[in-house]
């Protein structure tokens, strides 16, 4: 299964592109970073600086635990907290000129990897989801 | 990259066996599912009903939706609710005689697919992880 056709798939081609990733910002206020979380439908969203680099990641999990500690959930109180005070500072990435066995690697333990440009920025998602289609598409040719 | 060794695979092998999966029961009241999602740290988690078959699939996110409508979550309504009036009766699931491809397909748009017995049963969860682990094991040799 040595197969290089399959390894040498452009990271590039097969991301999700930034523009089309739900992302919010380290200091993001938590109720706003919740909404977006809701809405996108996502389980787990990246967090960025303001210079575009990726510094973690957050879940709708992590911001309910976060203050799960009282009976109720008081939405008032999620306005005092920040995404940096709540999130998970270990998220995978990789740069974008390194191998799609790296890709795949990595997504053994992650649903996804964030890929970063030379320079760190953050240029796109690499998901499960399109590690796992291309691989149906060659096995079933 | 037709290659038959990987998808001659065992599904049996593959996946985690039903005793390693967290899951609850149609009538569970919501509280008691909550509080089974927070604990075993998933996302979302099979339904089964008391046959041992699998009903559908819920997660923290559809409880939490499903009482988010008023400006607090309030715990004591958890209690009022069932697994059954909030769970996504749609989850994916294949026969432990199907093929590893199957599988594989299933698994391009489900985190995890549930693995069936003959009689219906479920006998246990296939993973995009150790899907994706066994590509990773194939590819590097
Ligand atoms: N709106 C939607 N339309 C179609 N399918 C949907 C979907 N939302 C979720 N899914 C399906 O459910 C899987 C798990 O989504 P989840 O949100 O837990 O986990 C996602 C999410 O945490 C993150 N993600 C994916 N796309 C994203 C995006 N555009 N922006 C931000 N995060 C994203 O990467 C994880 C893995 O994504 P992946 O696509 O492999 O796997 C997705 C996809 O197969
Ligand atoms: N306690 C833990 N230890 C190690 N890694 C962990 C972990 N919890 C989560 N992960 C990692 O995060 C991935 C996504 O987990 P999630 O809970 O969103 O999504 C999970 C969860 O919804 C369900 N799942 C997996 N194992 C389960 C189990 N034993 N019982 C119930 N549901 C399970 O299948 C989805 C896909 O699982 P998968 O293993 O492919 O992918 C997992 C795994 O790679």
């Amino acid at each position: 299964l040595k197969d290089s056709q399959i390894m040498d798939n452009e990271i590039k081609e097969l991301m999700t592109p930034h523009e089309k990733v739900a992302h919010v910002q380290l200091n993001n206020p938590l109720d706003h970073a919740l909404l977006v979380l809701i809405k996108s439908g996502y389980t787990t969203i990246p967090v960025l600086d303001t210079e575009y680099k990726v510094r973690g990641q957050i879940s709708k999990a992590q911001i309910l635990d976060s203050i799960l500690g009282i009976e109720r959930i008081e939405m008032e109180r999620l306005h005092d907290y920040k995404v940096e005070d709540v999130m998970n500072g270990k998220v995978p990435r990789m740069n974008k000129n390194e191998t799609f066995g790296k890709a795949l690697m990595l997504s053994i333990n992650h649903p996804f990897v964030c890929i970063e440009d030379d320079d760190g920025s953050f240029i796109g998602l690499m998901t499960r989801r399109s590690i796992l289609a291309l691989i149906h598409r060659h096995l079933s040719h």
